[in-house]
């Protein structure tokens, strides 16, 4: 009910403030890297910021209303792409670069040394360009984020029961609100209403470029975790067995 | 095995009203 009355501005301060803050890596990176060396840092730096993640999207106005199961399904169904868009976000301003965390920077050219992660940087590189074109503001990268999140398992099986029901219409109101907020942002920007569907357009639009990196990254990471290049642990082996045996 | 079994971390977290930052 109070959602109702939270108008766009409102809804994006709420998700600003629901940012999580730098993260880093922590570790003495020993150069070059070696298949493992780097996918264990990867691998650790996803892990602490999955943590992370959880308590943001416990802030995003809303969410905690939803059903427990499908808190759950949304995390685990968004949670790669979730880390890469906040990866372009940090990358935006450094062609050519991959600024993974403010002590993990990579070139495109130190993806050699992983068998197949090139490929995924080329891709997450391209999409990074594309929103440096766009000039991307931090108003619109949050609702984007945001809209990845409630969006994520929205063409899954459909609700059977009440509750699964009411979550459902909850889901489907809350994302009304990510969407209000993006329409709302743009129309910050000073562009014409034409410009402002066309922004609205091209950035909705990226979001299937990420989902499809993500679908990349995950067999990536699936290949690397069966031939024991990385060992996956914690919360991330929680997320990726669910990805796995989800299909 | 349940939702709740099989995330057990997830799950932890998302019910856990303590910020994740102290439990990571």
């Amino acid at each position: 009910h109070h959602r109702a009355a939270m108008g766009p501005e409102e809804f994006i301060s709420r998700i600003m403030e629901a940012e999580p803050p730098d993260i880093y890596l922590m570790e003495d990176l020993k150069k070059p890297f070696t298949e493992t060396s780097m996918m264990m840092s990867l691998t650790n730096l996803a892990d602490k910021e999955l943590v992370l993640m959880i308590s943001w999207a416990k802030k995003i106005p809303g969410f905690l209303e939803l059903s427990l199961s499908d808190q759950i399904h949304l995390l685990k169904c968004c949670w790669l792409e979730i880390l890469m868009l906040g990866l372009i976000w940090r990358s935006v301003d450094h062609p050519g670069k991959l600024i993974f965390s403010p002590d993990f920077k990579l070139n495109r050219e130190e993806g050699q040394c992983v068998e197949g992660i090139m490929e995924i940087f080329d891709m997450l590189l391209a999409a990074t360009s594309r929103f440096r074109e766009l000039k991307l503001r931090r108003e619109e990268y949050v609702c984007l984020k945001a809209m990845i999140l409630l969006n994520s398992n929205l063409c899954s099986s459909s609700p059977q029961t009440s509750e699964e029901l009411e979550s459902r219409s909850k889901l489907l109101r809350l994302l009304d609100s990510v969407i209000d907020s993006l329409v709302w942002a743009i129309s910050k920007l000073g562009l014409t209403t034409q410009q402002q569907t066309l922004r609205l357009g091209h950035l909705t639009m990226l979001l299937s470029h990420i989902r499809h990196v993500s679908n990349k990254g995950m067999d990536h990471l699936c290949t690397m975790k069966r031939k024991n290049v990385v060992l996956v642990y914690d919360l991330l082996l929680e997320m990726l067995d669910a990805n796995t045996s989800s299909g | 095995t349940s939702l709740k079994e099989k995330h057990k971390i997830l799950h932890q977290l998302l019910q856990n009203s303590t910020s994740p930052v102290d439990l990571a």
